[in-house]
Protein backbone atom coordinates (compact mmCIF):
# COMPACT_ATOMS: atom_id res chain seq x y z
CA UNK A 1 0.00 0.00 0.00
CA UNK A 2 3.06 1.98 0.89
CA UNK A 3 4.66 2.25 -2.50
CA UNK A 4 1.49 2.81 -4.25
CA UNK A 5 0.17 5.75 -2.21
CA UNK A 6 3.48 7.72 -1.75
CA UNK A 7 1.92 11.19 -1.93
CA UNK A 8 -0.78 9.99 0.19
CA UNK A 9 1.79 8.83 3.04
CA UNK A 10 3.71 12.17 2.39
CA UNK A 11 -0.03 14.49 3.39
CA UNK A 12 0.11 11.72 6.18
CA UNK A 13 3.31 11.94 8.03
CA UNK A 14 4.00 15.64 6.86
CA UNK A 15 2.74 18.96 8.22
CA UNK A 16 1.27 20.95 4.39
CA UNK A 17 1.53 23.63 2.92
CA UNK A 18 0.23 22.33 -0.32
CA UNK A 19 3.92 20.99 -1.03
CA UNK A 20 5.27 20.69 -4.22
CA UNK A 21 1.49 19.22 -5.37
CA UNK B 1 -20.58 11.58 30.43
CA UNK B 2 -21.67 10.69 27.35
CA UNK B 3 -23.31 13.70 26.58
CA UNK B 4 -20.46 15.42 27.44
CA UNK B 5 -18.22 13.34 25.41
CA UNK B 6 -20.13 13.66 22.37
CA UNK B 7 -20.25 17.41 22.43
CA UNK B 8 -16.42 17.48 23.07
CA UNK B 9 -16.20 15.56 19.34
CA UNK B 10 -18.42 17.62 17.82
CA UNK B 11 -16.26 20.68 19.04
CA UNK B 12 -13.20 19.30 18.03
CA UNK B 13 -14.34 17.97 14.61
CA UNK B 14 -16.46 21.28 14.02
CA UNK B 15 -12.58 23.35 14.71
CA UNK B 16 -10.61 21.22 12.08
CA UNK B 17 -13.32 21.32 9.64
CA UNK B 18 -13.30 25.40 10.13
CA UNK B 19 -9.74 25.45 10.58
CA UNK B 20 -8.80 23.48 7.29
CA UNK B 21 -11.06 24.25 4.83
CA UNK B 22 -10.35 27.51 2.51
CA UNK B 23 -14.31 27.40 1.59
CA UNK B 24 -17.16 26.94 3.91
CA UNK B 25 -20.69 26.65 3.37
CA UNK B 26 -21.56 29.95 5.57
CA UNK B 27 -19.04 31.69 3.19
CA UNK B 28 -20.24 30.18 0.46
CA UNK B 29 -24.11 30.98 1.21
CA UNK B 30 -23.08 34.98 1.66
CA UNK B 31 -21.15 34.84 -1.87
CA UNK B 32 -24.14 32.86 -3.83
CA UNK B 33 -26.70 35.10 -1.84
CA UNK B 34 -25.00 38.34 -3.00
CA UNK B 35 -24.16 39.72 0.31
CA UNK B 36 -20.89 39.86 -0.42
CA UNK B 37 -19.47 43.82 -1.16
CA UNK B 38 -18.05 42.29 -4.31
CA UNK B 39 -19.70 39.22 -6.40
CA UNK B 40 -18.03 36.53 -8.04
CA UNK B 41 -16.88 36.93 -11.75
CA UNK B 42 -19.33 35.13 -13.59
CA UNK B 43 -18.31 32.20 -16.52
CA UNK B 44 -20.61 31.65 -18.62
CA UNK B 45 -19.09 31.05 -22.07
CA UNK B 46 -15.36 30.76 -23.31
CA UNK B 47 -14.87 34.30 -23.82
CA UNK B 48 -15.63 35.01 -20.29
CA UNK B 49 -13.56 31.73 -19.28
CA UNK B 50 -10.42 32.54 -21.12
CA UNK B 51 -11.05 35.92 -19.26
CA UNK B 52 -10.72 34.72 -15.81
CA UNK B 53 -8.34 32.14 -16.60
CA UNK B 54 -6.19 35.43 -17.58
CA UNK B 55 -7.13 37.18 -14.25
CA UNK B 56 -7.08 35.11 -11.65
CA UNK B 57 -3.86 33.77 -12.93
CA UNK B 58 -2.24 37.07 -12.39
CA UNK B 59 -4.04 37.68 -9.48
CA UNK B 60 -2.66 34.32 -7.65
CA UNK B 61 1.09 35.16 -9.49
CA UNK B 62 0.59 38.35 -7.10
CA UNK B 63 -0.57 36.48 -4.29
CA UNK B 64 -3.69 38.65 -4.24
CA UNK B 65 -7.27 38.29 -3.54
CA UNK B 66 -8.92 37.84 -7.12
CA UNK B 67 -10.26 40.59 -9.08
CA UNK B 68 -11.45 40.19 -11.98
CA UNK B 69 -13.68 42.93 -13.25
CA UNK B 70 -10.30 44.65 -12.93
CA UNK B 71 -8.13 42.89 -15.60
CA UNK B 72 -10.95 41.79 -18.26
CA UNK B 73 -9.92 45.36 -20.31
CA UNK B 74 -6.54 44.13 -20.14
CA UNK B 75 -6.18 40.97 -22.19
CA UNK B 76 -9.33 40.69 -23.80
CA UNK B 77 -8.48 38.73 -27.11
CA UNK B 78 -11.65 37.56 -29.17
CA UNK B 79 -10.17 34.20 -30.96
CA UNK B 80 -10.81 34.32 -35.10
CA UNK B 81 -13.35 32.06 -36.07
CA UNK B 82 -10.73 30.07 -37.70
CA UNK B 83 -9.30 28.59 -34.81
CA UNK B 84 -11.60 28.84 -32.60
CA UNK B 85 -12.45 25.12 -32.52
CA UNK B 86 -8.93 24.36 -31.61
CA UNK B 87 -8.97 27.46 -28.74
CA UNK B 88 -12.14 25.93 -27.36
CA UNK B 89 -10.44 22.19 -27.18
CA UNK B 90 -7.53 23.42 -25.37
CA UNK B 91 -9.73 25.93 -22.82
CA UNK B 92 -11.83 22.61 -22.03
CA UNK B 93 -8.61 20.83 -21.20
CA UNK B 94 -7.06 23.84 -19.38
CA UNK B 95 -10.23 23.69 -17.33
CA UNK B 96 -10.07 19.54 -16.81
CA UNK B 97 -6.44 20.97 -15.02
CA UNK B 98 -8.09 23.48 -13.34
CA UNK B 99 -10.95 21.07 -11.82
CA UNK B 100 -7.84 18.72 -10.89
CA UNK B 101 -5.52 21.67 -8.63
CA UNK B 102 -8.69 22.35 -6.99
CA UNK B 103 -9.05 18.51 -6.17
CA UNK B 104 -5.72 18.16 -4.97
CA UNK B 105 -5.76 21.41 -2.95
CA UNK B 106 -9.40 20.07 -1.10
CA UNK B 107 -7.50 16.06 -1.05
CA UNK B 108 -4.48 18.42 1.07
CA UNK B 109 -7.36 20.17 3.14
CA UNK B 110 -9.41 16.73 3.67
CA UNK B 111 -6.14 14.75 5.04
CA UNK B 112 -5.16 17.71 7.37
CA UNK B 113 -8.92 17.27 8.72
CA UNK B 114 -8.89 13.74 9.05
CA UNK B 115 -5.63 13.95 10.97
CA UNK B 116 -7.44 16.71 13.76
CA UNK B 117 -10.20 13.95 14.00
CA UNK B 118 -9.56 12.95 17.63
CA UNK B 119 -7.98 9.05 17.20
CA UNK B 120 -7.42 8.70 13.31
CA UNK B 121 -3.88 9.25 14.10
CA UNK B 122 -3.79 6.55 15.78
CA UNK B 123 -4.97 4.12 13.38
CA UNK B 124 -2.65 1.82 11.45
CA UNK B 125 -1.25 4.08 8.84
CA UNK B 126 -1.99 1.72 6.02
CA UNK B 127 -5.39 1.91 7.40
CA UNK B 128 -5.17 6.08 7.32
CA UNK B 129 -4.36 5.80 3.57
CA UNK B 130 -7.32 3.29 3.02
CA UNK B 131 -9.72 5.76 4.81
CA UNK B 132 -8.55 8.40 2.75
CA UNK B 133 -8.43 7.18 -0.97
CA UNK B 134 -11.59 5.75 -0.56
CA UNK B 135 -13.15 8.16 1.43
CA UNK B 136 -11.63 11.63 0.02
CA UNK B 137 -13.67 11.87 -3.29
CA UNK B 138 -17.07 11.33 -1.32
CA UNK B 139 -16.14 14.25 0.84
CA UNK B 140 -15.06 16.34 -1.82
CA UNK B 141 -18.33 15.90 -3.47
CA UNK B 142 -20.06 16.67 -0.05
CA UNK B 143 -18.06 20.31 0.36
CA UNK B 144 -18.55 20.90 -3.59
CA UNK B 145 -22.40 20.59 -3.08
CA UNK B 146 -21.86 24.32 -0.51
CA UNK B 147 -20.56 25.64 -3.21
CA UNK B 148 -23.06 25.41 -5.71
CA UNK B 149 -26.84 26.50 -6.28
CA UNK B 150 -29.26 25.21 -8.90
CA UNK B 151 -27.21 27.58 -11.62
CA UNK B 152 -23.90 27.25 -11.39
CA UNK B 153 -20.77 26.31 -8.87
CA UNK B 154 -18.17 28.97 -7.04
CA UNK B 155 -14.71 28.42 -8.13
CA UNK B 156 -11.27 30.17 -7.57
CA UNK B 157 -12.12 30.51 -4.02
CA UNK B 158 -15.42 31.96 -4.63
CA UNK B 159 -13.98 34.55 -6.78
CA UNK B 160 -15.58 33.10 -10.07
CA UNK B 161 -19.16 31.69 -10.76
CA UNK B 162 -19.21 29.08 -13.53
CA UNK B 163 -22.72 28.43 -15.14
CA UNK B 164 -24.61 25.16 -14.94
CA UNK B 165 -25.24 25.89 -18.50
CA UNK B 166 -21.92 26.33 -19.62
CA UNK B 167 -20.67 23.18 -18.46
CA UNK B 168 -23.28 21.22 -20.00
CA UNK B 169 -22.33 23.17 -23.26
CA UNK B 170 -18.91 22.12 -23.13
CA UNK B 171 -17.84 18.93 -25.45
CA UNK B 172 -18.30 15.09 -24.14
CA UNK B 173 -16.86 13.63 -21.95
CA UNK B 174 -16.67 17.11 -20.41
CA UNK B 175 -19.92 18.24 -20.40
CA UNK B 176 -20.89 14.49 -18.30
CA UNK B 177 -18.87 15.69 -15.61
CA UNK B 178 -20.56 18.20 -13.13
CA UNK B 179 -24.22 17.59 -13.90
CA UNK B 180 -24.66 14.71 -11.94
CA UNK B 181 -22.93 16.56 -8.74
CA UNK B 182 -25.63 19.58 -9.48
CA UNK B 183 -28.06 17.35 -9.54
CA UNK B 184 -26.59 15.56 -5.84
CA UNK B 185 -26.00 19.10 -4.76
CA UNK B 186 -29.36 20.16 -4.93
CA UNK B 187 -31.07 16.64 -3.20
CA UNK B 188 -28.33 17.61 -0.58
CA UNK B 189 -29.01 20.94 -0.24
CA UNK B 190 -32.21 20.80 0.39
CA UNK B 191 -31.09 18.98 3.90
CA UNK B 192 -29.92 22.60 5.20
CA UNK B 193 -27.10 21.46 6.86
CA UNK B 194 -24.87 24.12 8.25
CA UNK B 195 -20.82 23.72 8.86
CA UNK B 196 -21.07 21.79 12.04
CA UNK B 197 -23.42 19.62 10.64
CA UNK B 198 -21.34 19.37 7.70
CA UNK B 199 -17.94 18.33 10.00
CA UNK B 200 -19.80 15.70 11.61
CA UNK B 201 -20.73 13.88 7.86
CA UNK B 202 -17.52 14.28 6.52
CA UNK B 203 -15.57 12.69 9.18
CA UNK B 204 -17.86 10.14 9.03
CA UNK B 205 -17.36 9.85 5.88
CA UNK B 206 -13.45 9.10 6.03
CA UNK B 207 -14.09 7.12 9.36
CA UNK B 208 -16.01 4.44 7.42
CA UNK B 209 -15.34 0.98 9.07
CA UNK B 210 -16.14 -1.21 5.40
CA UNK B 211 -13.04 0.11 3.07
CA UNK B 212 -11.71 -2.49 1.17
CA UNK B 213 -8.50 -3.82 2.35
CA UNK B 214 -9.06 -1.95 6.44
CA UNK B 215 -6.25 -4.05 8.39
CA UNK B 216 -8.02 -3.45 11.53
CA UNK B 217 -11.19 -2.82 11.05
CA UNK B 218 -12.94 -2.86 14.67
CA UNK B 219 -11.02 -0.16 15.65
CA UNK B 220 -11.96 1.88 12.41
CA UNK B 221 -15.66 1.02 13.19
CA UNK B 222 -15.06 1.84 17.04
CA UNK B 223 -14.03 5.41 15.50
CA UNK B 224 -16.66 5.44 13.09
CA UNK B 225 -19.10 4.56 15.49
CA UNK B 226 -18.49 7.45 18.30
CA UNK B 227 -18.68 10.01 15.39
CA UNK B 228 -21.80 8.70 14.11
CA UNK B 229 -23.08 8.70 17.53
CA UNK B 230 -22.54 12.52 17.96
CA UNK B 231 -23.86 13.27 14.68
CA UNK B 232 -27.49 11.86 15.78
CA UNK B 233 -27.03 13.80 18.71
CA UNK B 234 -25.64 16.57 17.31
CA UNK B 235 -28.65 16.27 14.44
CA UNK B 236 -31.40 15.78 17.02
CA UNK B 237 -30.06 18.95 19.00
CA UNK B 238 -29.32 21.32 16.03
CA UNK B 239 -32.69 20.15 14.07
CA UNK B 240 -35.21 19.31 16.67
CA UNK B 241 -38.24 19.89 14.06
CA UNK B 242 -36.30 17.16 11.12
CA UNK B 243 -36.96 14.05 13.20
CA UNK B 244 -35.76 11.68 9.87
CA UNK B 245 -32.89 13.88 9.11
CA UNK B 246 -30.18 11.29 10.40
CA UNK B 247 -31.70 8.74 8.31
CA UNK B 248 -32.21 10.32 5.32
CA UNK B 249 -28.37 11.44 5.87
CA UNK B 250 -26.91 8.32 5.91
CA UNK B 251 -28.74 7.26 2.58
CA UNK B 252 -26.64 9.98 1.16
CA UNK B 253 -23.78 8.19 1.62
CA UNK B 254 -24.74 5.34 -0.52
CA UNK B 255 -25.30 8.01 -3.41
CA UNK B 256 -22.42 9.63 -2.25
CA UNK B 257 -20.41 5.68 -3.76
CA UNK B 258 -22.52 6.07 -6.90
CA UNK B 259 -21.17 9.56 -7.48
CA UNK B 260 -17.38 8.37 -7.31
CA UNK B 261 -17.48 5.18 -8.97
CA UNK B 262 -19.28 7.04 -11.92
CA UNK B 263 -16.69 10.02 -11.61
CA UNK B 264 -13.72 7.49 -11.49
CA UNK B 265 -15.18 6.03 -14.82
CA UNK B 266 -15.27 9.66 -16.75
CA UNK B 267 -11.70 10.32 -15.27
CA UNK B 268 -10.90 7.54 -16.95
CA UNK B 269 -12.39 8.04 -20.17
CA UNK B 270 -10.98 11.31 -20.27
CA UNK B 271 -7.55 9.92 -19.48
CA UNK B 272 -7.45 7.84 -22.55
CA UNK B 273 -10.01 9.90 -24.95
CA UNK B 274 -8.20 13.26 -23.94
CA UNK B 275 -4.95 12.12 -23.71
CA UNK B 276 -4.11 13.70 -20.87
CA UNK B 277 -2.57 13.02 -17.57
CA UNK B 278 -3.80 12.92 -14.61
CA UNK B 279 -2.14 14.20 -11.86
CA UNK B 280 0.25 12.07 -9.29
CA UNK B 281 -2.41 12.45 -5.97
CA UNK B 282 -5.23 11.62 -7.84
CA UNK B 283 -3.78 8.61 -9.94
CA UNK B 284 -2.76 7.31 -6.75
CA UNK B 285 -6.25 7.52 -5.34
CA UNK B 286 -8.08 6.22 -8.78
CA UNK B 287 -5.33 3.60 -8.85
CA UNK B 288 -7.51 -0.07 -8.36
CA UNK B 289 -10.49 2.07 -6.41
CA UNK B 290 -13.04 -0.19 -7.48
Amino acid sequence: LKDKHKILHQLLQNSTSPVDL
Amino acid sequence: PMLADHKILVGQIHEAYMKNFNMNKAKARLILTGKTSKPPFIIHDMETFQLAERTFAVHMLNDDCPEPESGLQAGAVIPAAGCRELQQREAEARLFHCCQSTSVETVTELTEFAKAVPGFQSLNLNDQVTLLKYGVYEALFTLLASCMNKDGLLVARGGGFITREFLKSLRRPFSDMMEPKFQFATRFNSLELNDSDLALFVAAIICCGDRPGLVEVPLVEQLQESIVQALQLHLLANHPDDTFLFPRLLQKLADLRELVTEHAQLVQEIETSEDTSLHPLLQEIYRDMY
